[in-house]
């Protein structure tokens, strides 16, 4: 494997949001980018990442490998990097360790890590194509705002998305609140506009530590999209340039 | 009260 990422910013981030929510993971690389499938300890979220080959420039994978690596190791390595840095990740077959190089675009500055890898032996999880009932398209800000702000009230959020618009609602021992958005064209500014696309209603609930947890991907996209339908896990998408993404979905709520 | 679902209730192994 060889990949260069023009600004190492991207794995920064990227790590970044998913370091608190799982430890140890597989980094799958075949020719067509580098793939990542976790579930958190409790089996109550799922991050999924893929980095598409395109993305970097230039990428070369030889070989399927799979890296094993701790976030945790991996964040004190990435701590090394500038934001602007030119990343090149390195790793050979079946390898004991990957290679990371830093190099600064405006000095002769270079500097090199080798993280050792593990073996993790993680269940790798079917996720069905899903036709949601429900997709929001809205800034990553807003949905940031939304959790935290329901989050200081309850554990839980009830999203209820109707031809009205979606409704956020908590209870909680101190009161209840609620944060309702319309359908809304911003026309100065696209990024914040909000855009509901729906086949028929759908009311869940879901956990809100998870989803604070999620906005911490919030720097990497100005949208986030959360696509809902009766009875299965939110999938919350935050897109990356290239068509590469993160999500995360998450197991609802369900009964009394 | 409602009970918290795991992902592996939907999604299967693959």
């Amino acid at each position: 494997l060889e990949a260069r990422l023009e600004q190492a910013a991207m794995l920064k981030r990227v790590v970044d949001a998913i370091k608190d929510l799982v430890q140890d993971c597989n980094f799958d690389c075949n020719d067509s980018g580098i793939a990542l499938q976790a579930m958190d300890n409790s089996h109550v979220a799922l991050v999924s990442m893929m980095l598409k080959s395109e993305s970097f420039s230039p990428f070369r994978c030889d070989r399927n490998i799979a890296l094993g690596i701790n976030l945790t190791s991996l964040t004190k390595v990435l701590r090394a990097a500038q934001g602007d840095d030119i990343l090149t990740l390195k790793a050979e077959d079946a390898p004991d360790v990957v290679n990371l190089t830093f190099e600064s675009p405006e000095s002769d500055r270079l500097s090199e890590y080798d993280i050792k890898l593990m073996d993790i032996d993680q269940e790798h999880l079917g996720i069905p194509d899903t036709e949601y009932a429900a997709t929001i398209t809205l800034p990553s800000s807003e949905f940031s705002r939304i959790t935290r702000d329901l989050s200081a009230l309850s554990e839980s959020v009830a999203i209820e998305c109707t031809k009205e618009g979606v409704k956020f609602t908590c209870t909680g021992d101190i009161g209840n609140g609620s944060v309702s958005l319309r359908q809304h064209t911003n026309v100065e500014n696209d990024a914040k506009s909000v855009d509901i696309s729906l086949t028929e209603p759908v009311a869940l609930t879901f956990s809100l530590k998870y989803l604070v947890n999620f906005c911490k991907a919030a720097g990497l996209s100005d949208r986030v999209r959360l696509c809902l339908s009766n009875e299965v896990p939110l999938l919350v998408e935050y897109g990356l340039s290239n068509n590469s993404y993160l999500r995360f979905y998450l197991a609802p709520k369900i009964g009394d | 009260r409602p009970s918290q679902q795991t992902i592996g209730k939907f999604f299967g192994n693959s």
